[in-house]
């Protein structure tokens, strides 16, 4: 019968897209923002 | 040919000094300070001079990133720190990667974009290169690590928001698709968790399926998806999975979901070609595929009372299929034959001789599958194209006594269990959104229903269709309403049938159907 | 009626070498930049305990209802990421503003003394991320060349 699809840890209803916070075909729960490399400022990176 | 005296000795020295300038407070943003003056360094030490040594220097730190990783993972077999290998690694492959970013960046000038594509189809090439050797000199022994790492973070690299690189992204991203084809699963199956890593990365179906424009990148990740089935076909045709495969199924099932939930226009695109490659049995797998339909669509409910399929204003339109089925019906006599039937109903041999032609050679399976799938397929246009020049539109009645309708019967008469199986499997597979090929082949279903000659016939459809049904979710639109019609439309007879009462919980799950119809 | 087909050697080859692959598989740190203030750290907590962040935990809204000192906190320690991101544009809606040459965060404290179209001259909270804390600043200049 299958997998139950909605047991694999994506939000199926979100209204936003789901591969931008994907995190894994191997994890079932999706990025946390501080997960997700992004460009910041050059400033911003004090350390 | 052996490396040069010394180039070895050079290249350690120089990625060792490229290692400490990377990670210096001074090397600048993006480490350009730092590259500008290592390159410098590296015009002294002649690396820069002939093609043949940034190769061979290239593949020499590739091999000593790989042999840092390799020693490192052996300390953590003792240590089972996981993150002291990582500690351990990663500052040196970031820092090889950035170089390859700043060259490949900085390579040749800004307008000639081909010194920097063919450095960049280079290093990918040597780094692919080196995978494929060390697998197979390695054997089970051999890890993923180095590599992931550098192909994740030389694609966010190049990725980022930079305009020579924005200029050329196109051919990054071609040069990537071309590198993770030549790293397949069958070719690289230790490697194959870390590909799905790679191909399912959120920045590269991004790029790939989001902000390439003209949808340029569908059929290229669609060639890796096909990859990936191919590999899988063997395993899930027997469906026996050991822990590993079914580790990948369960991943490549998340891929999908993200796949139809965010480009289900995609997934109605390329169904053909993934069906081709997805064996039959495995059908929770193709439905998720075949329930693709475009956002902008609205499904009307499939047990809407008194549905009329037919008037729905997107069933005259033709899905996109950018394939070109045609060209599979090999070979070309074969084709000639097909077409002259079609169009005269001759040679009157072509029916008899059909199911020979359909036969396969290939170990491991009777029928030729993509044979089946594209004769179906094309007869099933062509029979559209004929009903719509004689200013019709396909109906039970439409389709019925044409050449087209000859061959789907001799097929459907003239096969055998598993060829009839695989026959229907190839129309069933055309049940999905509202569009011409969902409603003229779940009339045809339908047509063959009515018009079989054994109950034999009538009862391989409905387990055609039933075996779609009873699977989790989701299920094809255009399978809900054949099924449906199938049941409630008196003409059929349908709970009449012998096969219908053939045991106790498959009575009642007819029974619940008709009753959530009626 | 489909019925199973015996593998062939290279596919039990590919089964041997996918079971390695098995053996080490990736981490999802592994796709990510080395983060050297706050690597994950993944912890088993009870299960009563939300495994998951809360909806809309990647929006500027969930940020502004965070407190100063935990945007500081998301901002200085989660350099490079979309919390890092998010949390100065959230910092900027609680009217601070980061100045690009200290590159510090400060906040009017009072109405300028003095104000003309290059700068902006008085006293201002300003985070010291030393002592970690809010602290004051008399007779600063805020250059708004400098303003990001």
């Amino acid at each position: 019968p299958g997998i139950d699809l909605t047991t694999l840890g994506l939000n199926l209803n979100s209204p936003e897209n789901l591969y931008s916070t994907f995190q894994s075909p191997w994890v079932d729960i999706p990025c946390r923002p501080q997960d997700i490399d992004f460009h910041v400022p050059s400033e911003y990176l004090t350390n | 040919i052996e490396d040069p005296p010394g180039l070895p000795e050079k290249t350690e020295y120089l990625l060792r000094e490229w290692v400490n300038m990377y990670h210096s407070p001074a090397a600048g943003r993006d480490s350009t300070k730092a590259f500008s003056l290592f390159v410098q360094q590296m015009h002294q030490q002649g690396i820069l001079k002939t093609d043949d040594l940034i190769t061979r220097f290239f593949r020499l730190c590739t091999e000593m990133c790989v042999d840092l990783c390799y020693r490192a993972l052996s300390e953590q077999a003792q240590t089972q720190n996981v993150a002291m290998t990582r500690n351990k690694c990663f500052p040196t492959l970031d820092a090889f990667v950035r170089l390859i970013m700043l060259l490949v960046k900085h390579s040749g000038d800004n307008s000639n974009t081909n010194t920097k594509i063919n450095l960049l189809n280079k290093v990918l090439g040597i780094v692919a290169g080196v995978l494929l050797q060390d697998h197979e000199v390695r054997g089970e022994e051999f890890q993923q690590l180095p590599y992931h790492r550098i192909f994740i973070m030389l694609f966010i690299d190049l990725n980022g928001p930079e305009h020579v690189l924005e200029v050329i992204n196109f051919q990054i991203l071609t040069a990537f698709c071309n590198t993770y084809h030549v790293l397949r699963p069958t070719k690289a199956p230790a490697f194959m968790f870390a590909w799905l890593e790679l191909i399912s990365h959120r920045v590269f179906i991004g790029r790939m399926l989001s902000l390439t424009p003209q949808q340029r990148g569908w059929g290229m990740y669609a060639q890796l998806l096909i990859d990936l089935f191919k590999f899988l076909y063997p395993f899930l045709r027997n469906a026996e999975l050991t822990q590993p495969i079914h580790f990948l199924y369960k991943g490549t099932l998340r891929v999908l979901l993200v796949l139809l939930h965010d480009f289900p226009e995609f997934l109605c695109d390329y169904h053909y070609a993934f069906c081709d490659v997805i064996p039959p049995n495995y059908i929770q797998m193709r439905n998720l595929i075949l329930s693709a339909f475009p956002r902008n669509m609205r499904l009307p409910d499939p047990f809407t009372p008194n549905l009329k399929v037919d008037m729905l204003p997107e069933i005259q339109h033709a899905p996109r299929i950018p394939l070109n089925f045609a060209n599979m019906i090999t070979p070309n006599s074969f084709k000639i034959d097909l077409d002259s039937y079609l169009k005269t109903r001759s040679p009157v041999t072509f029916l008899s001789d059909l199911r020979i032609s359909l036969q396969s050679k290939e170990p491991g399976s009777r029928y030729n599958i993509p044979l089946m799938n594209a004769l179906v397929l094309y007869v099933g246009t062509q029979a559209i194209t004929h009903i719509h020049t004689k200013g019709l539109t396909p109906s039970m009645s439409t389709i019925a006594h044409s050449s087209h309708m000859d061959i789907f019967q001799n097929l459907a008469v003239d096969l055998d269990t598993e060829g009839r199986y695989l026959f229907l499997t190839s129309i069933a597979n055309q049940l999905r959104y509202p569009n011409s090929h969902t409603h003229y082949f779940s009339c045809t279903l339908l047509y063959l229903f009515a018009e079989a000659n054994t109950e034999a016939i009538q009862e391989q459809i409905t387990r055609v269709l039933l075996e779609r049904l009873i699977v989790n979710r989701p299920h094809p639109w255009g399978l809900l309403i054949t099924f449906i019609e199938l049941i409630k439309n008196p003409q059929f007879k349908f709970m009449n049938h012998e096969f219908v009462h053939c045991a106790p919980e498959i009575e009642k799950l007819f029974e619940s159907v008709v009753r959530s119809c009626v | 009626p489909l019925g199973p087909v015996p593998l062939q050697d290279e596919h039990i080859y590919q089964l041997t070498m996918g079971k390695a692959g098995f053996r080490h598989l990736p981490y999802p740190s592994d796709s990510e930049r080395i983060r050297v203030h706050l690597p994950r750290k993944p912890c088993p907590t009870p299960s009563y305990y939300p495994q998951l962040p809360p909806m809309h935990a990647d929006t500027v809204e969930f940020f502004q209802r965070l407190s100063t000192e935990t945007l500081f906190f998301i901002f200085y320690y989660m350099e490079g990421t979309k919390a890092q991101y998010l949390a100065a544009k959230a910092l900027k809606k609680q009217s601070w503003r980061f100045h690009t040459k200290y590159m510090m965060w400060f906040q009017r404290h009072e109405e300028p003394k003095t104000i003309n179209e290059d700068y902006e001259q008085g006293t201002y909270i300003y985070f010291d991320y030393e002592k970690w804390g809010q602290r004051k600043k008399e007779g600063f200049t805020f250059e708004y060349r400098y303003l990001e």
